[in-house]
């Protein structure tokens, strides 16, 4: 699965995700990614979603919008996403992976697989990693 | 608002043979949705835009490099989001698309509808003249290679990420 999530200078946010599903699958099986709600999602209000990972646990947990909300509560973006995916393993036991931007430009990257591959551009800088708790960064 | 655009290339067990090719894609995928983002303004052309190089990237599971149904096809998925007015477009069991994302933008800017899937999906595409790209195209020797994996072993243990190299299964 690939995704990407976007705000832009007047705080309009947007996601998308796109997948080939899960290796082995049913014919006609229909993962988390195209539900709003699970693969993605985005408010003006809050910020947006893409997810990835064991769609079958992401679409009960309903990942992507239980990101968002805890972020209306006030939590940050990182901690929302942290907090979300984590919850997600630990509530079914399948790993995750997320990343959030809010309305006002936070990042929030979090995955409890072994390996997600991020990236992102910000302020003349590209920021880029993925094993747990990597963050390297490179000028334009 | 200092713009941003942030990708994922896929969480998983990613094995080390694929770890390289995987920050290359992503980073090239960031710094051409960052390019459109600036040039545009407009946060769906960017996030289009790098989605679509993934898509093309046959190291990552989404479009070419697709992993395979247990009957050895392609069936992809997809969803764009808005979140001026909460507006979505999604797809489902696409086949022989080249840019699911942007299937997915056309659902939601010329339907009225959010999601299609299956035969409505078929006509939508052939009204719209979507180009359509073979299986050539979109299945890969790694992932013929992970399915066969995948059956050897009884079919346990789903994977979405696939190693560079045959055997390299995530």
């Amino acid at each position: 699965t690939v995704g990407s999530v976007a705000v832009d200078s007047s705080g309009h946010v947007g996601s998308g995700t796109s997948t080939g599903g899960i290796c082995g699958k049913y014919k006609g099986r229909i993962g988390d990614t195209p539900q709003l709600g699970s693969g993605g999602y985005s408010d003006d209000k809050v910020g947006a979603v893409s997810t990835t990972g064991y769609g079958e646990a992401i679409m009960r947990y309903n990942l992507a919008h239980r990101i968002l909300s805890k972020m209306d509560t006030g939590i940050n973006a990182q901690e929302a996403t942290k907090w979300a995916v984590e919850g997600m393993t630990e509530r079914i036991k399948k790993t995750a992976g997320a990343i959030t931007v809010s309305n006002s430009g936070e990042i929030g990257i979090s995955f409890t697989s072994k390996r997600m591959s991020w990236a992102y551009v910000k302020d003349g800088e590209i920021h880029f990693g993925i094993e747990q708790g990597q963050h390297e960064v490179e000028k334009l | 608002v200092s713009p941003v655009i942030l990708v994922h290339g896929g969480a998983g067990d990613i094995p080390d043979s694929a770890v390289q090719e995987k920050i290359d894609g992503v980073k090239q995928s960031a710094l051409v949705g960052y390019k459109v983002l600036c040039e545009t303004g407009l946060v769906l052309n960017a996030i289009e835009a790098s989605i679509n190089i993934m898509e093309d990237l046959e190291g990552f599971n989404a479009g070419r490099g697709s992993v395979l149904t247990l009957t050895g096809e392609v069936e992809m998925e997809a969803l764009i989001t808005e979140g001026k007015d909460l507006k979505a477009g999604a797809i489902t069991l696409a086949k022989n698309i080249r840019y699911p994302i942007s299937v997915a933008r056309k659902v939601m800017e010329k339907t009225p509808h959010t999601f299609l899937g299956g035969a409505g999906l078929e006509d939508f595409i052939k009204k719209e003249n979507i180009p359509r790209v073979g299986d050539d195209w979109l299945i890969t020797d790694r992932a013929k290679y992970a399915l066969e994996k995948f059956i050897e072993q009884g079919g346990r243990d789903a994977v979405t990420e696939i190693g560079k190299r045959p055997g390299d299964v995530g």
